[in-house]
């Protein structure tokens, strides 16, 4: 899933 | 959330509590570089403006919250209330030569042309080179304090545990985002000379000193 638009990581 | 990425943010948490403890116990900022701490600050809030527009977990917020905050009352411990301690003087690195170029750098290469996403990769960008006026410091006054070099290194374990996660992440998730892989890889190479020096040095029990 390139292109993470939702970050979810800190 | 896997064992890498946990581990990951609470070195990134034990970092930074390590260094608010050393500067509030001792009274001192003595060579604490505040232009990294500034950097880092700026890092925090540029990235975690997202509180306002997307929620993850309680875990994700209030980790944010947390390093946001403990990052402003760093640069106000530095610049306000020990500005008599700090060590203005061997903190000259040029910040323009890092906020320019990552600055540069997220406008041309990022997942999306949106303020937000923008400011993310901004931050990513940023993070990946903001110890540099730390390592700096270190390098022109040749030595550092041990708890200071326990704060680089615990810094410097939470971007390798992270490489890890994402190793993780692509093999179990098929996940993988290649701004926050590459800048990652930048700032853990950043830290590999001062991990030897940490390794061959601190833990023998002597203080980090530069060789002449």
């Amino acid at each position: 899933e390139p292109g993470a638009s939702k970050h979810d990581e800190l | 959330m896997n064992i890498f990425r946990f581990l990951g943010d609470l070195s990134h948490l034990i970092a930074i509590v390590i260094l608010l403890l050393k500067i509030w116990k001792s009274r001192s900022c003595a060579g604490i570089s505040g232009k990294s701490q500034a950097l880092f600050a700026v890092v925090f809030t540029t990235r975690y403006l997202d509180l306002f527009t997307n929620f993850i977990s309680f875990y994700n917020t209030g980790m944010k919250v947390v390093y946001i905050a403990c990052s402003y009352a760093m640069v106000w411990m530095i610049y306000s209330k020990f500005k008599a301690t700090y060590d203005g003087n061997h903190d000259t690195f040029r910040v323009e030569f890092l906020v320019a170029p990552t600055a540069i750098l997220a406008f041309l290469v990022n997942h999306d042309f949106t303020p937000l996403e923008i400011l993310w990769t901004f931050s990513i960008y940023l993070e990946s080179v903001a110890i540099l006026p730390q390592l700096f410091m270190v390098s022109k006054t040749g030595e550092a304090e041990t708890i200071t070099s326990h704060y680089l290194f615990a810094l410097g374990v939470y971007r390798t545990l992270y490489l890890f996660n994402w190793i993780w992440r692509y093999q179990f998730e098929g996940f993988f985002d290649l701004i926050a892989i590459v800048a990652g890889l930048v700032q853990t190479i950043l830290y590999c000379d001062f991990f030897y020096l940490y390794i061959t040095k601190v833990l023998k029990g002597k203080k980090l000193s530069l060789p002449a």
